[in-house]
C-alpha cells in the first residue's frame, strides 16, 4: 500500500 | 504567574486522552491569548495541533510567555484523578519547574493538587502553511471512529476517495478488502448527524490505519469531525473543542512505490 510519508517533508522546520 | 481555570476538568480529560496515544512529550506554549501544542508523533508521521483560546477559560491569566514541556503519560494520570465535574485550575510561576494541578468538587469540600516536574525539551516547530483544500468532508464524528474501527480489520491503510458523490473509505488485506461509501446528506435533522461534502476537484490518498485510529480517540470532544484532503499533502482531521478551541491532527499519505 505504498510507503509511509513523514509529516516533516511536507512542513518546512522553522 | 499563569493560571488558567476550568469549571469542568471533562474536557482536559477528553484532550489528554485525544493526545496521549501519539505523544509521550508536549510543550505547552502559554500566552496571553491561549494554550498551544505543536508535537509530533515518535515516528515524525502525524502532527498534532491543540489550541486552547484564553477566553474560553472560566479564569486565565499568563503574565508572560511560558513554554513548559509536559510528559504527556504523567499528566493522562493525574487528570485521570479528577471527577469530569471538578474544577481544574493549572497553575505555574515565572521560570517554573513544575506545573500544579488543581481539581476542586462540586461542593468544593475536597481540594486536590497534584504537582508535576516540567521537562526541558529540545522540539522542532513546523510551518504549517495556509492551504486551500481540494476536498472539505465534515460527518459524524462516530461515523468516521466506527469507519475507521471497521475497515483498519481488513488491512493497514485505508484509502479516503472524495468525489461530489460522496465519500469512499476502502481497505483491502490478504483476507480480503471492504468499502464504506457515505453520501453527502439531503437533509439532515441535525446538523451533527449531517455528511456535507464541499469539493474543488476529487481527491484519492491513502493513510495508516494506525494513525487514524489515534485521531478518533478524539471523537468524545465533538459530534463533528472535519476532513480536509488535497493531492500528496498531508490529511487534516479536525475536532472542534467546545467554545474554546480545537485539535487538529496532520496525517503524511502514503507514497506509491
Amino acid at each position: 500500500t505504498g510507503t509511509q510519508g513523514r509529516i516533516d517533508s511536507f512542513f518546512k522546520i522553522i | 504567574m499563569f493560571e488558567a481555570r476550568l469549571a469542568q476538568s471533562a474536557i482536559l480529560k477528553k484532550v489528554l486522552e485525544a493526545v496521549k496515544d501519539l505523544l509521550t512529550e508536549a510543550t505547552f506554549e502559554c500566552s496571553d491569548s491561549g494554550i498551544q501544542v505543536q508535537a509530533m508523533d515518535n515516528a515524525h508521521v502525524s502532527l498534532v495541533s491543540l489550541n486552547l483560546r484564553s477566553d474560553g477559560f472560566d479564569k486565565y491569566r499568563c503574565d508572560r510567555n511560558l513554554s513548559m514541556g509536559m510528559n504527556i503519560g504523567t499528566m493522562t494520570k493525574i487528570l485521570r484523578c479528577a471527577s469530569s465535574e471538578d474544577t481544574v485550575t493549572l497553575r505555574a510561576w515565572d521560570n517554573p519547574d513544575n506545573i500544579i494541578f488543581i481539581f476542586e468538587s462540586q461542593n468544593k469540600e475536597k481540594l486536590s493538587e497534584y504537582e508535576m516536574k516540567l521537562i526541558n525539551m529540545d522540539q522542532e516547530h513546523l510551518g504549517i502553511p495556509e492551504t486551500v483544500y481540494s476536498c472539505v468532508v465534515k460527518m459524524p464524528s462516530q461515523e468516521f471512529a466506527r469507519i475507521c474501527k471497521d475497515l483498519s480489520q481488513f488491512g493497514e491503510a485505508i484509502t479516503i476517495a472524495c468525489s461530489k458523490e460522496g465519500i469512499k473509505f476502502t481497505a483491502a488485506g490478504d483476507y480480503g478488502n471492504a468499502n464504506i461509501k457515505l453520501a453527502q446528506t439531503a437533509e439532515a435533522d441535525k446538523e451533527e448527524e449531517a455528511v456535507i461534502i464541499d469539493m474543488q476537484e476529487p481527491v484519492k490518498l491513502t493513510f495508516a490505519c494506525r494513525y487514524l485510529n489515534s485521531f478518533v480517540k478524539a471523537t468524545p470532544l465533538c459530534a463533528q469531525v472535519k476532513l480536509s484532503m488535497s493531492g500528496d499533502v498531508p490529511l487534516v482531521c479536525e475536532y472542534q473543542i467546545g467554545d474554546i478551541g480545537h485539535i487538529r491532527y496532520y496525517l503524511a499519505p502514503k507514497i506509491d512505490d
